[in-house]
Order: C-alpha cells, then structure tokens, then sequence
C-alpha cells in the first residue's frame, strides 16, 4: 500500500457516495447512465469473487465489499426505488457492444485460462469502458449537473492515481501487472476530454456544458 | 507476478 494507491481507493469511493448521495438526496437520478451503473456492478462483481479464494486484508475485504454494496444500491435506486426519474430516452448506447468484444478479449488475452482468472481480466477490461454509455450521454444531451461532474472527477482520479501507483510499485517492487497498465490507461484517456471541461468550466463555477 | 499482488489491489 502507498499513498498513491490509498488516495486512489478513497477518490473511487468518493466518487460512489457522491452519485448514491446526489441520487438520495434530490429523489431522482436523471442525467445519470443506468447503463454505466450496471456495467460497474458487473465489474464488481466478477473481480470481487477473490473474496472468497484469497484473503488480503480486513481493509482490502472492507473495500471490496463496500464497493459492491454501494454500487448494487445505486443499480437499485436507478432501476426500482427512482426508476420514474431515469432519463432512459437519452440513455442509449448500447452494452452489447461492450460486453461482448471485452468478454472476448478477456478469453484470448489473459494471465492464465481459468474461470476466475478469465473474470478478473473480464472486469479489468470491462471497467476501462464502463463510463463510455455515461459519456455518450452528456455528449448527447450537451450538458451534465455540476454534481454529476464532481462524480465524473473523483471517478477519472481514481484511476489516474492508479497508474502512479502502478509505476511507484514498479520502481519499489518491481511490481507490474500489463493488463491492468494497459486497461487503466485506456481508461484514464477517456476521461482527458472530460478533466478539460471540468478543469476550464466546472471549476470556474459554471455548469459543464459541451459546445454547440 | 504473484497472484497475491493483483487481489490486493481493488
């Protein structure tokens, strides 16, 4: 564990509490992705089933769990408690066209061919597109809520503080995993046109708006 | 790498 890691975890778990928080709080979930949540849930889920074959830590279980709950709790917000207030007409990419060339991939290109170890690099990958169906809806409706942008924010640093930690475990243990390098890199470029926004527009005052 | 490093991190 390094500072870069801890600060990373903290940042995704801000991140989770802010949308459950501003989903709980207005009674609605409208200009989120339902379809972003449940490709994080999948995620979750295929990777935390090392819960069950290797313990870590108390912190590491605590994690692990909590992000699964939290992040199953938001799903169910969206689709049953809020579900009126879901904006599904502009939620429309369609995950089909993630899942299935990532599960793919995941079976050709993994550490070892075993069921776990195929979830887990399933989960990797998966989570290095799941924002796509969230982006591609403020593309399309111009606009986001200042506060879904604060989630898109602590979401993107999350994963920009892993690839430091990533290369600070390489220089102190020689440490380095390339599927997670090679994913978590492709994630973080998906977030650099957004951190341009948030950074010129967000952090101003103004609301995140795309140009016209 | 050892199957320990990549439980490890969340």
């Amino acid at each position: 564990m390094n500072v870069f890691r801890l600060v990373g975890d903290l940042s995704h778990l801000l991140a989770i509490i802010i949308l459950l928080l501003k989903i709980w709080k207005t009674r609605s979930c409208a200009g989120v992705s339902g379809k972003s949540q449940i490709l994080f849930s999948l995620v979750f889920i295929t990777r935390y089933l090392d819960l069950f074959t290797n313990f870590i830590s108390v912190y590491n279980s605590v994690m692990k769990i909590i992000y699964l709950v939290t992040s199953l709790g938001t799903v169910y917000l969206m689709y049953f408690k809020f579900k009126a207030t879901y904006d599904s007409n502009h939620d429309t990419f369609r995950i089909e066209f993630l899942v299935v060339p990532v599960g793919g991939l995941s079976f050709l290109v993994n550490h070892d061919f075993t069921p776990l170890e195929i979830l887990w690099t399933f989960s990797i990958y998966l989570e290095s597109v799941a924002i796509l169906p969230q982006l591609f809806m403020i593309s399309k409706t111009g606009e986001a809520e200042t506060i879904t942008s604060h989630y898109l924010f602590a979401l993107g640093s999350y994963r920009a503080l892993y690839i430091v930690n990533w290369v600070y475990r390489y220089y102190t243990e020689g440490f380095f995993d390339l599927i997670a390098i090679v994913a978590g890199c492709v994630q973080t470029i998906l977030y650099c046109d957004f951190f341009y926004l948030y950074i010129t527009k967000v952090l101003k005052g103004k609301q995140l708006k795309l140009p016209a | 790498p050892k199957i320990h490093d990549k439980h490890d991190e969340l």
